[in-house]
């Protein structure tokens, strides 16, 4: 499994749509405090089924749309495409390229893709379940991770090998 | 289940270990039970002795220590459940140069299985990747990103924007 | 009691929107009574617009904004309640180059009225520094001095030492 | 007030005399990490006077002598000499130069000495109160401060002015 491209509209400060394409190997991303690094760390999050706004920074999930800025409006919408290489046939569906999206409203209404056909929520996160990308997964080390575990008591550090066992 | 746990937790722990001594360059780690016989709800401590010291609580070393120590358990995690990818979100702000570049020629070493997205703002981390992205604001409130290519002068341009 | 509160909370909220704006170049910042009409026990909320931003809760922020905020506060407290030595140790590691550099000009300013002994691994703080003291460990677990003299290669070579 | 200078001698990775001068303005230190840089922050708080071990990241307040090395030895005791200047008076004792000096041994016995004259703690805490490096000043500022105060309820910010006033 291959992450080749994540796609992004409207994905808080992602005004414009973006594409970002994946080679193997190490991929860094740099530039000042408050550009968007973490926010693209949050689509990615975001796409593959997280449910919790606060893990997101936001009280809401429609607070991961653009909220606007002096010189633009907000917008009504935010949407998010991840596609991997299935070649090795690890997400058990038979395609060998596989583009998952989620998109968000205003109106706090979701939708959820793969391959361009609409699903639901629980299909994205059975999707990723047991490929290392679901829940208990390590796929995203978040900028407070590393203060998070130093902090963390001995109960909660359990739930590190719990959720990944 | 607890066989489960009991499973996990050795080989999280033996990686862990091993993982420490490359990234400090010495030294001794382990996690350990705090209640050996109730593997239903342990907890976990983190018992470590840095290369040249005694062993001490996490506590009383020092901040890039303990950041350090921290990213070998990160570590240890992802080979024991292993990403296609994985995304590090500014991981190694608290560590110098030196373990920076320890750190860096460890990720070299996992990239060889895992895709790693690494958000960065040190040099040692930059000269180990493989592609680029700057990620910019020249308009207000917008993100717009530039691919870049990997010259020397390119990454301190960027390093200092 | 709650007069002093008042008239404190007064001071520090102004000179934190005063030195907020000199850290960003721009933007407002201000601290909010969550519950104004109890001065007893209200907590309090912290209200920012980094320049070409959004108001926004603190939280959605980025991590070198938030830092510097908070750094923002710390010497508006500082400035409400002096003390005649500040030490600083290593609270502009989140911060980018530029925004060391805005730190590192704010930092002059209140060493006029105030020492400060500032831990850092960052060039732009140990270029305004007057003196630099090195701590190493050459013999294993025992920490020593050294007074470094500012050169532009001496500082160089500390931050990889 | 006007610090002057600091002397270390078994305060946690401070095995031998150490002895730091500082002149107006900026000094920085800087090292690797593990150094000992922190730790001279902590020999500053603890000899104006702080009392919890947690604050110095112990758990008892004998964790801060020197714990020995592969070639050294604990030692049985760690001391921190604080000097000021107070020509302008304004530490309330008769004295132009004031040198406060905290050991503690093994057993956990303490001492305290003004101007090499044994004091109480209290003695030594009141001599710094109203002059901003008592209680409830921000003298120091602890390598986890910034993430501390970020993380903070609204209740505890209060706290932050409340000590301060
Ligand atoms: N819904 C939104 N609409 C517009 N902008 C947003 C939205 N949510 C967050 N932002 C902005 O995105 C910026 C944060 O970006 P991000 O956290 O990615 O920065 P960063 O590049 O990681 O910076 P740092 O190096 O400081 O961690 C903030 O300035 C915030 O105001
Ligand atoms: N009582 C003690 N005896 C001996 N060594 C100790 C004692 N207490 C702490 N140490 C050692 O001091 C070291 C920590 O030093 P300190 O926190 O000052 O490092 P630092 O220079 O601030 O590093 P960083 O840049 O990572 O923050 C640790 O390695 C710890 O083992
Ligand atoms: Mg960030
Ligand atoms: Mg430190």
């Amino acid at each position: 499994l291959y992450l080749k491209s994540v796609e992004i509209q409207g994905f808080k400060s992602f005004a414009d749509k973006t594409k970002l394409e994946f080679g193997p190997g190490i991929t860094a991303v740099v530039g000042p405090n408050g550009s968007g690094k973490s926010n693209i760390s949050d689509c990615i999050r975001w796409v593959l089924g997280e449910q919790s706004a606060k893990t997101l920074r936001g009280t809401k999930m429609e607070d991961v749309i653009f909220a606007g800025s002096p010189h633009r409006k907000p917008l009504s919408m935010a949407e998010v495409s991840l596609t991997l290489d299935n070649s090795s046939g690890i997400l058990n569906i038979p395609y060998q390229e596989v583009t998952v999206s989620r998109r968000v409203f205003r109106s706090g209404e979701a939708e959820y893709l793969i391959n361009k056909i609409p699903c639901r929520l629980k299909d994205v996160q059975d999707l990723f379940n047991d490929t290392g990308l679901g829940k208990g997964s390590f796929a995203i080390i978040g900028q407070g991770k590393v203060e998070e575990i130093l902090n963390s008591k001995p109960e909660e550090r359990r739930a590190l090998i719990e959720e990944a066992a | 289940m607890t066989k489960r746990f009991a499973g996990a937790f050795e080989e999280v722990n033996n990686a862990f270990g091993d993982i420490y001594q490359k990234l400090f360059g010495g030294g001794t780690a382990r996690l350990q039970l705090a209640n050996p016989e109730d593997l239903l709800e342990t907890g976990i401590d983190i018992i470590v002795q840095p290369p040249g010291k005694k062993l001490q609580n996490l506590a009383l070393l020092s901040g890039g220590e303990r950041a350090l120590t921290v990213i070998a358990l990160l570590f240890a995690l992802l080979s024991f459940k292993p990403s296609p990818f994985c995304v590090l979100d500014e991981i190694e702000a608290s560590l110098d140069e030196t373990n920076v570049e320890r750190f860096s020629q460890l990720l070299k070493l996992f990239a060889e299985k895992t895709q790693f997205i690494v958000i960065s703002h040190r040099q040692g981390t930059m000269e180990v990747s493989d592609a680029l992205y700057g990620v910019t604001m020249e308009e207000a409130g917008v993100s717009k990103i530039v691919s870049v290519r990997l010259t020397e002068e390119g990454k301190q341009e960027f390093r200092s924007a």
